[in-house]
């Protein structure tokens, strides 16, 4: 199973809706695809019109669980999102207590990477959508992973977060031995705004090897998809949001698509 | 000394914008006026050119004093911003750190308020930015303030995590035995796309006597001045989101400007 983690401390630069996206497209290619809400504010889970106030099994479950010792029972809390080959595992808000919970506790680094191991013949691929904090949640999806796709909205404050993040990620996985390929992805880009071209070629210039060559175009459908609950590359797969997307995913799978 | 806290559990909504617009305001307005940075992704800090990476004395250094049972000390901790009246307290990323480092140790929600009650005589107003977190450093916020701000960006996954912040927000309190006054402000409103429309009479229809009367247009200003590192309210005081600011200030203040 190909698991990519979809994230990036900085708020509101598209995250859920990459997640939502790119697994609407692989859902669609006949993958089956299972999406991850790590988010304790569960936007992802909300998307398809569920509650994670609600007390149906979460992700938080599998962290329940593994606080016992046992090993994580993902089947319960595998929920259907009403689309063919895609399914997810719903966040809950007591994900924002997890951190203070386990303290200094270790060994709750690797629940989600031996959940999804468990579901290996299940699916072919998950998308991890990751919160906008850095901590046990965060650790979660770097060690159940084998990409990291980072959105940056095309704006400076957000440019300024990124070397920071990249920073931090690179000092967890250095000190967790995981070797992760990144991809940065430029989103919203308007190339009516100046401001949107400078940063985007500073952020070439500065991320080479990492910066997918080419970038998501804001695209007012996202916000109506999301208002009816359906990932626009179902909703409108012609669309340039959608369009964007589906070159991301082929730039990214093309050398190394699995048998 | 006014404090009002700037929060929303969802990200990308305006926050940081509307904690930077309120404060150079009340700057230019000749308020001795203190901007803390409760965020470890550090966007106001980073704003006004700072890396919250940095060693500098920040409100982690608040934290770390009061682990010690010493009373907080932030005289070293306040940094110019370079605009007269208007100062930060930095944050930095090591904050991300402190729910897992406090663990289920009690006590810790009243540094901030203790720290600003230690600067009453320096500022007349505080207005603190929020992570998109609800841990040790939402109950700091909502223990030192007396005024809630919540922006909330005029579309539906914004909406629908603002009924679950709400709900989460006022268990809070009412554990903390805390009641504050909320002012919920619609955020970058396009009156072209009807999603923005329905959301707006959506957001007034639930929330009635805690939404704001009007809204802060969309308006591109704001990224350029946060590329400029100058707040817009003294870039450009006649924009169309700074007047919007404007209304809201006078809106909230007017029944009880402080004498
Ligand atoms: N390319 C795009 N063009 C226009 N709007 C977009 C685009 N991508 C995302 N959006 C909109 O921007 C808002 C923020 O996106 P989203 O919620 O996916 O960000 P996020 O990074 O997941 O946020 P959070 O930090 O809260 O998890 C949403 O309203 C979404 O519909
Ligand atoms: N009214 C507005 N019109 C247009 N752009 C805006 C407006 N308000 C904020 N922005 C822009 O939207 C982006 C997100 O704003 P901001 O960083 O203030 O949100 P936030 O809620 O603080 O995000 P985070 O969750 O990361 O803390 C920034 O690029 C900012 O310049
Ligand atoms: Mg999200
Ligand atoms: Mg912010």
């Amino acid at each position: 199973m190909n698991v990519w983690s979809v994230a990036n401390q900085k708020g509101g630069v598209g995250k859920t809706t990459t997640t939502v996206t790119l697994g609407g497209i692989l859902a669609q290619r006949g993958l089956r695809t299972l999406l991850v809400d790590l988010d304790p504010h569960g936007s992802l889970t909300s998307y398809f019109g569920h509650d994670p106030d609600a007390s149906t099994p979460s992700v938080y479950t599998l962290f329940d669980q593994a606080k016992t010792g046992a090993a994580p029972e993902p089947a319960a809390a595998i929920t259907a999102t009403g689309f063919e080959n895609l399914s997810f595992l719903p966040a809950s808000m007591a994900l924002a207590t997890l951190d203070r919970q386990l303290g200094a506790r270790g060994g709750m680094g690797l629940v989600l990477s031996r959940t999804l191991q468990r579901l290996g013949d299940q699916f072919d691929f998950a998308l991890i959508d990751c919160p906008p904090v850095l901590g046990v949640l965060m650790v979660n999806a770097l060690a159940a992973c084998q990409r990291l796709v980072v959105p940056v909205q095309t704006e400076f404050l957000a440019l300024k977060g990124l070397e920071r993040m990249i920073r931090t990620l690179n000092m967890i996985m250095r000190a967790k031995k995981i070797e992760l390929p990144t991809t940065i992805v430029p989103t919203m880009f308007d190339s009516a705004t100046w401001s949107c071209i400078e940063t985007l070629q500073v952020l070439r210039r500065r991320y080479k090897p990492d910066v997918w060559r080419s970038e998501v175009p804001v695209d007012n459908q996202f916000r109506e998809a999301s208002r009816a609950g359906i990932p626009l590359s179902i909703a409108n797969p012609g669309s340039a949001g959608v369009a964007a997307y589906l070159r991301l995913l082929d730039e990214i799978l093309l050398p190394s698509i699995e048998p």
